[in-house]
């Protein structure tokens, strides 16, 4: 079963 | 003043395909270098980097730099009154609520000009870092766009899977599984046509069929794609825009629960 993350988790805000 | 002008309505019209099923409306910075947008898909799963730089307009002026927050359906509804080989202008004064589109036929017989209300969009701008990939794979655009559409009809999860001989497009789902397997190639004489990895070591990872269906849209732009990976990060999906820029797709991967 696979959870799909969001975007965010990976940038951050600038 | 803000004016940028292209002589083919159809690069625009292109442009637009390619970011309206994952954008309801979108902001776009207008300074001295160019055209950017970056927005998050509303579901915040991905996120559209566009770039259009100002030397590849066929004039570009922009006094002061501007954010235009459009309605990208609206936006959509005006360019079909363009025809592809029109002339486009897009217009719009410092501080201006709104932004005009200017069409020319190619003999000027037939001018026409929409004009659209601006919004104001708080959109949230995220730092994306510079990223030395563990394979990038260059391939044919159309190549791209049909294995993800054959492999969506048979599950929500594709696996990605990329090694120094190629790179293997996996679904699993109710009905069973799918594989496709994409060979590196040494076809120097057809370039376009070529798969080309670069690897420094393997990777393999799942993402969501749905949105690479959707960063497909922008196959027109371009005859090459190209897509970076490496483990734990966003996948990058980038179209060349020739002479102009690039339009690229980053998608958060799906983990193991």
């Amino acid at each position: 079963k696979h959870i799909q993350k969001s975007i965010r988790n990976y940038f951050k805000t600038k | 003043m803000f004016e940028a002008r292209l002589t083919s309505a159809a690069t625009l019209k292109k442009v637009l395909e390619a970011v309206k099923e994952l954008l309801n409306e979108a902001s776009f910075d207008c300074s001295d270098s160019g055209i950017q947008l970056q927005a998050m898909d509303n579901s915040h799963v991905s996120l559209v980097s566009l770039t259009l730089r100002s030397d590849g307009f066929d004039k570009y002026r922009c006094d002061r730099s501007l954010t235009m927050g459009m309605n990208l359906a609206s936006m959509s509804k005006i360019l079909k009154c363009a025809n592809n080989d029109d002339t486009v202008t897009i217009k719009a004064q410092d501080d201006a609520d709104t932004v005009t589109f200017v069409f020319e036929s190619k003999k000027q017989e037939k001018i026409s000009d929409y004009e659209m209300k601006l919004m104001n969009l708080d959109q949230e701008h995220l730092g994306i870092p510079e990223t030395d990939f563990s394979c990038v794979i260059r391939m044919p655009s159309v190549e791209f766009a049909r294995i993800v559409r054959d492999l969506a009809q048979f599950g929500e999860t594709v696996l990605i899977c990329c090694t120094k001989e190629g790179v293997k497009f996996s679904v699993s789902g109710d009905v069973g599984s799918a594989n496709v397997k994409l060979a590196q190639t040494n076809n120097f004489d057809k370039e376009e046509e070529s798969v080309s990895i670069e690897m420094q070591e393997p990777v393999s990872l799942s993402f969501a069929c749905q949105y690479l269906i959707s960063f497909t849209k922008a196959t027109p732009l371009s005859p090459r794609v190209q897509l970076s990976m490496s483990s734990n990060v966003p996948l990058v999906v980038e179209y060349e825009i020739a002479e102009l820029g690039y339009i690229r797709y980053y998608l958060a991967p799906k983990i193991e629960d």
